[in-house]
């Protein structure tokens, strides 16, 4: 026969009912005995206070043991009944409820399949996380990168704006063209040179 | 009928057992097996068989209510009619341990692990997001050093040909 | 037998809620 732990009962309780009731039988049986002890202990005072009674303790403890042996009976067989109602109906919890303990396993069970997806999950958020984490700070060297780079190439720039402004100060506003106009006069200076050597010789 | 509490079933349960247990014909029986007491003293048979009733249920009855006491059984009867009454409504079966804790624990944990996915979901979202506006200035950033590279190098050009008419210059000018 | 159930009963109350306070813990601390 297969044995009922009534280890969820055992989970609300803190005991199994069948302890339980094991503790009250005990209980029962040993004040049936000291009961029964004290009826024969009452009837044997009385005899004492009887005169000459034939009746002695031997024969008393004989019906004591006889009265005993039927309440016994009685008792076990009521207290088995006593035992099928308390189990059913006070000491159970009925098949639909749930611990409060237990709720969650209601509101949301979760399959250990599910829940290993779940955690699976949970450890690639972690992982992109990371990556995303790693990729802003490649971004944020790269700025700061850009800035000094920014920095320098806007001085050169500074720079060549200078030269210009030292060519416009001292009165050519472009360079280069005063350049190639200097380069022309040169070359007009040379011919008129050469020119006037040529002359000279002649002369 | 459910509508009894636990603690005043449990009460009526062992008083129905009390009485069923000393119903009659056992005081017969007493008297059976006392026989010869019986026949000697009917009164007092009587009177200790009353006491005896009297004293079984007494001791039976404070026996119950040590344990009540003991186990502070009316209170946890009286939370388990409140569970029981609440969950009432559930029709199936529910629940129970399956024997394997990892698996049990499951359901247990899930809202906890759930709660830290949505959160690094949120922050996985907002760093991508951050991520992109960055990306987007590193973009223009690199948009911009193009830009100024080659505003520098149109510059270093048109300085070099400077430099190179400069040297034609000189040449002009020391031809003999 | 009564004992192991008592103690597997138990188990089974008390030790989902000290194990979430630690994984709770846990979580919090990777949070951090």
């Amino acid at each position: 026969m297969s044995v009922d732990p009534m280890a969820y009962e055992a989970q609300f309780f803190g005991f199994t009912p069948q302890t339980c009731l094991l503790r009250i039988y005990i209980a029962f049986q040993d004040h049936l005995f000291e009961v029964m002890q004290a009826v024969e202990q009452v009837i044997l005072k009385k005899l004492e206070g009887i005169p000459d009674s034939e009746i002695s303790p031997v024969q008393i403890r004989k019906c004591t043991e006889k009265f005993l042996c039927f309440m016994k009976g009685r008792f076990d067989n009521l207290f088995g009944k006593m035992e099928q109602l308390l189990l059913q109906s006070v000491l159970c919890i009925p098949p639909n409820i749930l611990l409060p303990e237990d709720k969650c396993q209601e509101t949301h069970p979760f399959s250990e399949e599910k829940f290993q997806l779940l955690k699976k999950e949970i450890e690639e958020l972690k992982g992109k996380y990371k990556v995303e984490l790693c990729t802003e700070q490649a971004l944020l060297a790269e700025l700061e990168e850009q800035k000094t780079v920014k920095a320098k190439l806007k001085e050169t720039l500074t720079f060549f704006d200078e030269l210009e402004n030292i060519g416009r100060d001292h009165g050519t506003s472009n360079f280069r063209e005063s350049l190639v106009s200097l380069v022309q006069n040169c070359r007009k200076l040379q011919n008129i040179r050469d020119n006037v050597e040529k002359q000279s010789k002649r002369l | 009928d459910r509508t009894i509490s636990r603690v005043k079933l449990l009460d009526t349960i062992v008083d129905t057992f009390l009485q069923k247990l000393v119903a009659p014909r056992s005081f017969e029986r007493f008297t059976n097996c006392y026989q010869h007491f019986q026949e000697l003293a009917p009164g007092v048979t009587r009177s200790v068989y009353d006491k005896f009733v009297a004293q079984l249920q007494t001791s039976i009855r404070e026996e119950i209510s040590e344990i009540k006491e003991e186990g502070n059984l009316e209170a946890v009867l009286n939370s388990l009619d409140k569970i029981v009454e609440e969950g009432k409504a559930h029709g199936e079966p529910a629940w129970r341990p399956s024997g394997i804790p990892e698996k049990d624990l499951c359901s247990a944990m899930a809202p906890y692990f759930l709660q830290q996915r949505d959160t690094l979901c949120r922050r996985v979202r907002k760093q991508e997001a951050k991520n992109q506006e960055l990306a987007d200035a590193v973009l223009a950033g690199r948009r911009q050093v193009e830009e100024l590279q080659q505003q520098v190098q149109a510059l270093q050009q048109t300085w070099q040909a400077l430099h190179r008419e400069q040297k034609e210059l000189l040449s002009v000018l020391r031809a003999p | 037998f009564d004992e192991l159930i008592v103690d597997v009963a138990t188990k089974r109350r008390q030790y989902p809620r000290r194990i979430l306070e630690s994984v709770i813990k846990t979580l919090k601390a990777q949070h951090e």
